[in-house]
């Protein structure tokens, strides 16, 4: 499904280059359930921005099913973007402004259904998500750890084959953890490939494949034997 | 140090009224470690603010120090707050068109001291957490991490007797956070008095006092065997 060769993602400022991802081959097989690991700041949320066509490579290529996207337009990469992918950023990104219900409607546009199935689509899943009664309130109104579910509601509000979730459970407690990795886990069995950058054991356990990236460069790449 | 009395706070939006805090009873001795765990959504984050002077109760009060704080002027409760009070903030709050030097630098102001002396006490306190070689960067050019980090240092910059910490270790892997918490421990050694909202077992084990919240309400409030 996605597979990066040689992928280098530096950024300049000034007289610093600061090498975020530097030489990264990974082949993510369709329907795999992956967990990427690592220090903090090692390149992981960087190196997920690549994978989910949001940011483009300083080098190396990048394939999502079968297609270059490397050095593709930005119109073509939004399209991909849009109906293959949902991300849960780690900072969330949400509209302060939007209540939950209309930012996480808001990638559904590009499905063109009815305004009424979206809405009832939007309400579900977050209802799925223990927020059903909060519908109408802003992020701003609402804790972290509700914020952080409002952002996973939106990424999978457009039904997309590959999720990527950037420490999706950083806020929650370990009771809400465990529902959120059990919705993961039912998304993968229903085909979806999930890849989730985690700091979190009980969720990386639950992963059937570990990625550990240690000054962007894969040091470990294995598969999960107690899966 | 901190105590208070059948505190309420409650969020009132147009026909909804949210209880996020619905009457707690809590003292706080100088020089404890106390953590505080519950549910995502229960009324943490609501709590610290109000124990932080950040926020005033809709009913109930508030002593620090023995003052009476819960009906002081924001000029006087703005005083007490900078002077004597560290707050770590669950998504960190951090100024992103300054560097992390300055953002450490900020709450300095009131201490009074010469700027060099700040500039050397910030960029101690940064370098102690990993970052002295990104002094001069912004928040939006470092990682989520690394940001959770400029936030822990700024709340220590102006030297704290109490410091609050609102999930201080959400986006940090294990080996950080561990040294997060080694930092914490001394701090309270020192003679600091630190209260820090946490959904990490391995945070929480290592305090002396637990208190679980649920539904704006403590339901545990106990000292730690392990400790
Ligand atoms: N500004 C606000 N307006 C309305 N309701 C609010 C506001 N801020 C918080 N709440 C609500 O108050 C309750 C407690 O929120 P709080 O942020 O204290 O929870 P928390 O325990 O810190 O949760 P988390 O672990 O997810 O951070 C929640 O139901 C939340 O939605
Ligand atoms: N816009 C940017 N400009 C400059 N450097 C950046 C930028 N974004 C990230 N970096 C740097 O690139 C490196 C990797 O960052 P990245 O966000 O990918 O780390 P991470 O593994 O996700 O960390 P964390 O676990 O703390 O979230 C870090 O050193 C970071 O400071
Ligand atoms: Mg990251
Ligand atoms: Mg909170």
């Amino acid at each position: 499904l996605l597979k990066v060769s040689e992928l280098k993602r530096t950024y300049i400022m000034g007289e610093v280059e600061v090498h975020a991802v530097n030489g990264i081959d990974l082949e993510i097989k369709k329907g795999e359930l992956t967990a990427i690991v690592g220090q903090s700041g090692s390149g992981k949320s960087t190196l997920m921005h690549i994978l989910g066509c949001l940011d483009t490579p300083t080098s190396g290529t990048v394939h999502f099913n079968g297609e270059d996207i490397s050095s593709v337009s930005d119109e073509r990469l939004s399209v991909v973007r849009n109906s293959e992918i949902g991300f849960v950023f780690q900072s969330f990104n949400l509209l302060s402004h939007r209540n939950i219900l209309e930012n996480v409607m808001l990638p559904m546009v590009y499905k063109q259904e009815e305004p009424e199935i979206r809405k009832r689509k939007a309400s579900n899943i977050l209802s799925a998500l223990g927020l059903g009664d909060r519908l109408l309130h802003k992020p701003t109104e609402l804790s972290g750890g509700q914020n952080q579910r409002v952002a996973i509601a939106r990424a999978l509000a457009n039904n997309p084959s590959l999720v990527l979730a950037d420490e999706p459970t950083g806020n929650l407690d370990s009771n809400t953890s465990k529902e959120i990795m059990s919705l993961f886990q039912e998304l993968n069995r229903l085909g979806k490939t999930m890849i989730m950058v985690t700091h979190d054991q009980n969720i990386a356990k639950n992963c059937e494949r570990i990625v550990e990236i240690m000054d962007g460069k894969i040091i470990k790449d294995f598969i999960n034997k107690d899966f």
